[in-house]
């Protein structure tokens, strides 16, 4: 899956891939003050490719936890259950319906997305992304999308979460790359020099199918230099 | 057939179809048989269909000779003056009359010349309502004598929203096949029963077909042969005689489903997935020297196998009444282990006494309910009181209105009030109308070996609420003649079914909103209905039969109408009356306010058979036996239908 951090300050996005085998569960954001986890598992094409390299993995299955709440939701690519408790209920993506509980508003759009907020504070956005059924390779998949955090603590960890709170960088020295239709540069960030290429990844919040393309420095080797530690330090073994 | 077989008294019965075609839960069945008189003289031909109670009969043709005689809807009280003087004029009439639990009957006999061919030919028509997670069709099929073709086939036409493939039939006919070595019978995909006095069907394979293809019509038949009818190879009657039942779910993708024809839509709404309510739930039984006997014991015996059923979230109580009432508790409690294993004592124990106080146990089960009630604050919880008496109030207080006006009062509209009716002696009526008054309904457990199942039965079907407080939303300036579109409680199996019109036949789009509350959350339940695009959808299917959601929507609103008829009085009652028998006219649906008459002029005079509909009041009295039995062959052909 590829990850994209907007910067609002620098008016610039960053972005990475994490390249794990599926079935390999990420901790995308977690907030030890509140409680409250998102972890995704990946999953692969129907056929992978044999080459590594060019093997395509998406989220498949997205867990959010509140402890708090007693709350869990999981989310599938054909399913999207909230389990309260020891009650569960359990929805389509081809429902339309909107789900108030103790603060908490989970509203599911048929075929397209579902909101899940908490309070005022930390509202995520779960995009279904539908393939043709009887597509050879590709399957269905997930996109999960931050869309309010100013309420998570400043604790927050996770391959999203530790990006919640403000962060400088800067891009230097652009030059062409070893693709001469893209550009290399330099990135300053956390104190560290990367070596960026400037490229384009798709938000698919408001235009679900074809999505709006965001202009972003991508950072090489699952986000290594750019994220703390290195990828597999996010690798927790279940969604909840 | 050889010269003689299949000829019973002079009548050949050549062919019994009946075709069943099933739109989207509506269900729009024809019954045709041909007969030919082949003996010297003029013989009487008698045709017997038993339908579903919940059935609208809507047409019902003679054809003599080629000539066909049309059914004409007409007020009850018309066609009985008709009826009477044919009756006054000493020709027999034949009958519609309660038959069994689920079935009607509808009789008619026709006398026709040596020589003649009759065709008979009833349409009815019913909303097929879902319970406890399945759709039913039943047909009862006892033809009197071996009949050349017969035939049941039953279609069930999908309809698109969108989705072509949406609703598919997922089961075939299930009805034990009869097995000479089983008492149970063995199942088969298709069946047909039979009963244990009769010898096997020799070939079940032969005698059934199941057509289900993988496009989404689907098309179940039932075609025995000659052979398969015979009681013996020797004999030349027939053995058929049992219940060719199709059951059926739709594949549900969502929650809920509009569909859209000629300005006419229907909602249909049954979410699963959803957490089961906790309940709070009183059983009010009637223990009354009446009840002695099989009565309370298979009461006990469906109440100890209710109690296995209790979840441990909900809580109960029993309250018996007689000339007193008793509780098993003060309070509801809950349904813990260690409480249950006491309310099965409790229930073992039960015993027969006194007279029937209905209002005293009907009061102390809603306060106890009403307490719960006020306690629990904002915890979500479902009430339910379950009422089972088997006779009229004798004791405390016996007026039903006062009986009604007490249950109202103190329910305060808060909770359903479920009543079983236990036998045939008990003013039915008022247990309807109390059930009806106060967001319930009434079932009638008749008097059989299987009652307890019945109770339990009906337990089931209330005993998983998914959803409190359901109201179906639609823009007001969009939509009218709406039918019910609020309920107490959605119970997981059943089906909402909501009927509405559109204000504007070129409205392009309108929004379906579904709000209830679930045992831990408030859910809105959206549909976005394109109306253009469900329209063009049904015109590519319109072979099914175009106007279906129109005579649903009908069929919907004068059944609504008749329920708050049971309950309303004065002036109210005489606008819904007026309301029901107007649409009954207007879309042809023989009622409990309309009769069905066909007229044939006859040498001058009118001949007349009507069809009505008896209401459930004809439980409770004697139906006329009178027709028939001072037969005389008249000299012309003559037919008669009446409902007693």
């Amino acid at each position: 899956p590829h990850f994209i951090i907007q910067v609002a300050e620098e008016d610039d996005a960053i972005c990475f891939n994490i390249n794990e085998d599926p079935g390999t569960v990420l901790r995308l954001i977690h907030d030890p003050a509140t409680g409250l986890t998102v972890n995704g598992e990946i999953i692969g094409d129907k056929e992978p490719s044999p080459d590594p390299k060019t093997r395509r993995t998406y989220f498949g299955r997205l867990g959010i936890a509140n402890p708090h709440m007693d709350l869990q939701i999981e989310v599938t690519t054909e399913t999207l259950s909230l389990g309260s408790g020891a009650t569960r209920s359990t929805f389509s993506w081809l429902d339309t319906v909107m789900i108030a509980q103790d603060g908490m508003l989970v509203a599911i759009h048929r075929n397209e997305n579902m909101t899940v907020s908490f309070g005022d504070g930390a509202t995520f956005v779960i995009v279904l992304h539908q393939v043709w059924k009887k597509h050879p390779t590709h399957r269905d998949f997930l996109g999960f999308y931050v869309v309010d955090s100013h309420r998570m603590s400043a604790q927050t960890q996770g391959l999203l979460g530790q990006f919640f709170h403000p962060f400088d960088f800067s891009v230097s020295d652009v030059h062409p790359g070893s693709d001469p239709t893209k550009q290399d540069a330099t990135m300053v960030v956390k104190n560290r020099r990367l070596t960026v290429t400037r490229g384009s990844q798709k938000d698919y919040r408001k235009k679900s199918h074809t999505g709006t393309k965001v202009p972003c420095w991508f950072v090489h080797n699952n986000g290594e230099g750019f994220i703390d530690g290195v990828h597999t330090d996010y690798i927790v073994p279940s969604l909840f | 057939l050889p010269e003689g077989e299949g000829v019973v008294n002079g009548i050949e019965v050549y062919s019994t179809k009946i075709s069943c075609k099933v739109t989207s839960r509506f269900a729009h069945n024809v019954v045709t048989t041909r007969a030919v008189n082949r003996a010297d003289a003029a013989k009487e031909v008698s045709f017997d269909v038993a339908l579903p109670k919940t059935a609208f009969i809507t047409n019902f043709t003679l054809t003599i000779d080629g000539v066909t005689y049309p059914g004409n809807i007409k007020e009850k009280e018309v066609a009985k003056q008709q009826y009477e003087k044919a009756v006054s004029q000493g020709r027999t009439a034949g009958l519609v009359k309660a038959s069994g639990r689920k079935l009607e009957k509808f009789t008619v006999s026709v006398n026709v010349a040596a020589g003649s061919k009759v065709t008979f030919e009833l349409t009815y028509e019913e909303l097929l309502k879902r319970r406890k997670g399945k759709y039913e069709m039943y047909l009862k099929v006892q033809p009197k004598q071996l009949v050349k073709h017969f035939e049941v086939r039953g279609t069930r036409c999908p309809v698109g929203s969108g989705s072509p493939a949406g609703s598919r039939l997922l089961c075939g006919v299930q009805a034990p096949l009869w097995d000479p070595g089983s008492p149970v019978g063995s199942r088969l995909p298709c069946g047909f029963r039979l009963p244990s006095s009769s010898r096997p069907v020799r070939s079940a394979q032969e005698a059934e077909q199941v057509h289900v293809p993988p496009r989404p019509q689907g098309h179940v038949s039932f075609k025995p042969s000659l052979e398969h009818q015979r009681s013996c190879p020797t004999c030349a009657d027939t053995l058929l005689n049992g219940d060719f039942i199709i059951t059926y779910d739709v594949n549900r993708e969502s929650p809920a489903n509009v569909q859209v024809v000629n300005g006419y839509f229907v909602h249909f709404f049954a979410p699963h997935g959803l957490p089961v309510v906790p309940k709070n739930v009183v059983f009010v039984i009637d223990i009354s020297g009446s009840m002695a006997g099989r009565k309370i014991e298979q009461t006990r015996d469906a109440l100890l196998k209710i109690l296995d059923d209790i979840k441990e979230e909900d809580y109960l109580n029993f309250i018996l009444f007689s000339t007193g009432v008793t509780t098993w508790k003060d309070t509801l409690v809950q349904a813990t282990p260690e409480n249950l294993q006491q309310a099965r004592e409790f229930v073992k124990n039960i015993n027969d006494e006194g007279m029937t106080n209905m209002n005293g146990g009907l009061m102390r089960g809603i306060g106890m309910l009403n307490e719960a009630w006020d306690g629990q604050g904002a915890a979500r919880r479902s009430s339910i009181i379950i009422l089972l008496t088997d006779g009229d109030a004798n004791y405390g207080e016996s007026r039903t209105d006062k009986i009604q006006e007490n249950v109202r009062n103190a329910i305060g509209g808060k909770f359903p009030l479920y009543n079983l009716g236990f036998g045939n002696n008990l003013n039915y009526n008022f247990l309807e109308r109390l059930a009806l008054e106060n967001h319930g309904l009434a079932r009638r457990i008749y008097e059989d070996s299987d009652a307890h199942l019945q109770l339990q039965g009906f337990y089931e079907e209330v005993a998983n609420p998914l959803l409190m407080g359901v109201e179906m939303e639609y823009p007001e300036n969009a939509i009218q003649d709406l039918t019910q579109n609020n309920y107490k409680n959605f119970y997981d199996g059943s089906e909402i079914v909501v009927a509405g019109r559109l204000l504007d036949q070129d409205l392009n789009s309108f929004k379906a909103d579904v709000k209830g509350h679930g045992a831990v959350n408030d859910l809105t339940f959206t549909e976005e209905v394109d109306v253009k695009e469900l329209e063009k959808a049904f015109e590519e299917q319109s072979y099914i039969f175009g106007n279906y959601i129109e005579r649903l929507w009908a069929y919907l609103t004068i059944e609504q109408l008749l329920d708050q008829r049971k309950k309303a009085q004065g002036e109210e009652k005489e606008n819904l009356t007026a309301k029901a028998l107007g649409l009954s006219l207007k879309y042809n649906f023989v009622t409990p306010l309309t009769s069905m008459v066909v007229t044939k002029p006859e040498d001058g005079e009118s001949q007349t058979a009507i069809a009505d509909k008896p209401g459930e009041e004809a439980n409770t009295v004697t139906p006329s036996m009178a027709y028939l039995t001072n037969y005389q062959p008249p000299q012309t052909p003559y037919y008669y239908v009446d409902g007693d």
